[in-house]
This record gives structure tokens, sequence and C-alpha cells, in this order.
């Protein structure tokens, strides 16, 4: 299976 | 005060199409620059980047800035109600609780006023730093949307492939596999140019379902620009005359 990670692991939430 | 008057209300009845199904409630910022929005779809992959510029518009004013909690879902709603050929003017007062939208017709034959209530939103703002990609793909955008639609037929994931010479649309399913070669030329046909300006080789994963949602934009822009390095969220940049739509999508990943 593959899976999708989230957004915040590439950008820093602000 | 806010007040932004656009003389071609379709364009704005687009983007909402184009991002309702991906946000259902944001914050947008209005400055006397622009009116921008940034938002995250509920799972958190994909992240919608809206810049409108004041500039473009036939008359805008802004005297201080303001975040208008909008709902998507009942903005779509009200613009439905405006006619293709409206203009359309926005307008809130200072720390106001509603947004005032104001259809007109081409000859000021109706006049349409709605109030749609504000909402008060958490911010979940991403910082994205500017970023040198690997590989930038621009192309017609209505056949990157075609593209995805038919392969979306056969899988869920397309793989896509980008080198100096070409792109690589590729899938693979229960079905079988296939793909879909581009090779960069500078044809007279819109529809077959592709421009690719690449300074290494990247191979990788997305979902189709969010690409598909993404290209409802490509009715704002003849071109879409795809910006691609190994591992991070790829852009898809819909550029237009009042500004842009951008969208970011992270990667899938083998487990």
């Amino acid at each position: 299976g593959k899976y999708q990670e989230v957004l915040s692991k590439f950008y820093y939430v602000g | 005060m806010f007040e932004a008057l656009l003389g071609n209300g379709l364009i704005l009845k687009k983007i909402i199409e184009s991002i309702k199904e991906l946000v259902t409630e944001v914050n947008f910022e209005v400055t006397s620059e622009a009116i921008s929005l940034q938002a995250m779809d509920a799972s958190h992959v994909a992240l919608v980047v809206l810049v409108l510029r004041a500039s473009e518009f036939e008359e805008y004013r802004c005297d201080r800035p303001q975040t208008l909690g909008v709902s998507i879902t009942n903005l779509a709603k009200l613009l439905k109600i405006a006619g293709n050929d409206d203009s359309i003017i926005l307008r809130a007062e200072d720390e106001a609780h509603v947004l005032t939208l104001v259809f007109t017709g081409k000859n000021n034959e109706k006049m349409c006023e709605f109030n749609l209530n504000l909402l008060t939103l958490d911010s979940e703002h991403l910082g994205i730093p500017e970023q040198e990609y690997s590989a930038e793909v621009t192309m017609s955008s209505s056949e990157f949307s075609r593209i995805c639609r038919e392969l979306t037929q056969v899988t869920d994931t397309l793989n896509l492939s980008v080198d100096k010479e070409s792109v690589k649309f590729a899938v693979s399913g229960d079905i079988g596999t296939g793909s879909i070669t581009m090779k960069a030329n500078n044809s007279d046909k819109s529809e077959e140019k592709l421009i690719l300006n690449v300074s290494d080789t990247v191979s990788m994963a997305f979902a189709l379902r969010y690409l598909n949602l993404f290209n409802k934009a490509s009715s704002l822009s003849d071109e879409v620009v795809l910006s691609l390095s190994p591992e991070v969220p790829v852009v898809l940049k819909f550029a237009f005359d009042l500004g842009e739509l951008k969208y970011f999508l992270a990667p899938k990943i083998a487990e």
C-alpha cells in the first residue's frame, strides 16, 4: 500500500 | 471599508467552483494590495493558495487589512445566482460580520444584493519557503486535465517522470499498466505545446483524485505549470489576468 504525508511535514505551521 | 468591483464576474464564479470541493471554510485576507487565501483540504495533503491582485479590479478600496471567514459552500451557492455576464461587487465594513455581494447585469437591467454571514475560523497557515524546483513543466491545462481524467480509469495513482526531453505519465492498476509520454516541443497548437525546464530528472507519484479536483481550474487558464522536486509537494499553477491559483499536493510515498 501507499500513503500520503500531510503537508505540515514539509512546511512549518505558522 | 473594503470594496472591490470585478467587471468580469464569471472569473470569480470559476475560481470558487475550482476550490469548493477541496476547501469548505476559508479565511480571505483583504489588504490594499490583494485578496488572498491559503487553505488546506480536510486531510491536510492538499493546499490551495489564491492571490487576486487589487490592481486588476475595475475598482478597489481597502482602508485596513481584514480577515474574512467565508463558507465557500455558501459563497458558491450565492455566486450561482450571478449571471455569467454580471459584474460583481464585494463589500465589507471594517470588522465586518457580513460580506455583501452585488451582482449587476450587463445593461444594469437587474441588480442582486446578498449578505453572506461571515465565520470566525482558526487560521492554520503553512509557511512555504521559496524554492527552486528540479523540474518545471508548462503545458496545456486542458490536455493535462484530459490525461489525468483518462488515466483515472486505470488506477488512483499517477507516476509522473520528467527528464530534459520529455514528461511521462504512467499508471499501473488491476487491468494492466500504461503510460503517456509527451516530448518537449514548441508547437503552434496550444494543446500540443510542452515546455520543460529541468535541472534534475524527477519521478514521483500523486493521487489522481486530487489532481482531478485541481484541474477544475483549467477553465481559468490555458496553461498549467507543474513544479516538481523529489520528496516535496508538487505545485500546479494556473495564472490568469486577475491573479493566480496554486495547488500544492503531497507526494505519495511507497510504504
